[in-house]
């Protein structure tokens, strides 16, 4: 089983 | 007063069919630096960013800088109806809740132009650092495309895997296993057909097929593929468009959990 990431675990918002 | 004009149509019409998948409605900056847009998918695992610089187009008036909200359904249905040789020309009035894209043919005896309603659309906008990354793989985008399709048709997840043996793409499924492994070959006489990989570090990194293949509809847009990786990050898969800009796709990566 995988756990998927989302982008805002890596990019913060400006 | 906002007025751009394309010569080469046919890369707005290609730039559409490569991201209308992946992201519904989105709002398209436009600045003296060029046309641009960021957006995530609806599950904020994938996002898209996409620079058409303004010295790619023939003119290029954008007075005050714009967020223009689109559905790219309907932008792309709009500009379905351009013709693959059209020039196009994107118009807006300053505070008019709508866009015209307007088509002339290279002969000029047929010119049309459609309008569509804006919508406001509550985005966010990342900031994306610049970053090192440990390994970078070069490769003709028709390739990465088939390899894509070929392994979603046995796996939903592809590991990818850079080592200085070249960089394997696996996955596993129901009915069995694939591995497919593309080694570094810099093909002198054909650039397109070149694959070139710079690794620093050996990585390895595991990503939804079903995103690879929804960036893989870019494959229109550029003959070679950039894919750039480092176990920190997600991966960067980018499309260069000639002269213009790119489109780059960044897919967060699944890990064990």
């Amino acid at each position: 089983p995988c756990l998927q990431r989302k982008i805002l675990e890596y990019f913060d918002g400006d | 007063m906002l007025e751009l004009r394309l010569v080469q149509g046919s890369i707005l019409k290609k730039v559409l069919e490569a991201i209308k998948d992946l992201v519904n409605d989105a709002n398209f900056d436009c600045s003296a630096t060029g046309f641009s847009l960021q957006a995530m998918d609806s599950s904020h695992v994938a996002l898209v960013a996409l620079l058409l610089r303004s010295e790619g187009f023939e003119h290029y008036r954008c007075d005050r800088n714009l967020s223009m909200g689109m559905s790219l359904t309907n932008m792309a249905k709009m500009l379905k109806c351009a013709g693959n040789d059209d020039i196009v020309t994107i118009k807006a009035d300053d505070g008019s809740d709508t866009i015209t894209f307007m088509f002339e043919s290279p002969t000029q005896d047929k010119i049309a132009d459609f309008e569509m309603k804006l919508m406001d659309i509550d985005s966010e906008h990342l900031g994306i650092p610049e970053a090192e990354y440990e390994a970078i793989v070069r490769m003709p985008s028709s390739e990465f495309a088939r390899i894509c399709k070929d392994l979603g048709t046995i796996g939903d997840t592809v590991v990818i895997s850079v080592t200085k043996e070249g960089v394997k793409f696996s996955t596993r499924g129901d009915i069995g296993t694939a591995n497919i492994v593309c080694r570094q070959n810099t093909s002198i006489d054909k650039p397109e057909e070149a694959t070139i990989i710079e690794m620093q570090e050996p990585v390895t990194l595991t990503f939804a097929l079903r995103y690879m293949n929804s960036f893989a509809k870019a494959t229109p847009l550029a003959t070679q593929v950039t894919i750039s990786l480092s176990s920190e990050l997600p991966v960067v898969v980018e499309y260069k468009i000639a002269e213009m800009g790119y489109v780059r796709y960044y897919l967060a990566p699944k890990i064990e959990e």
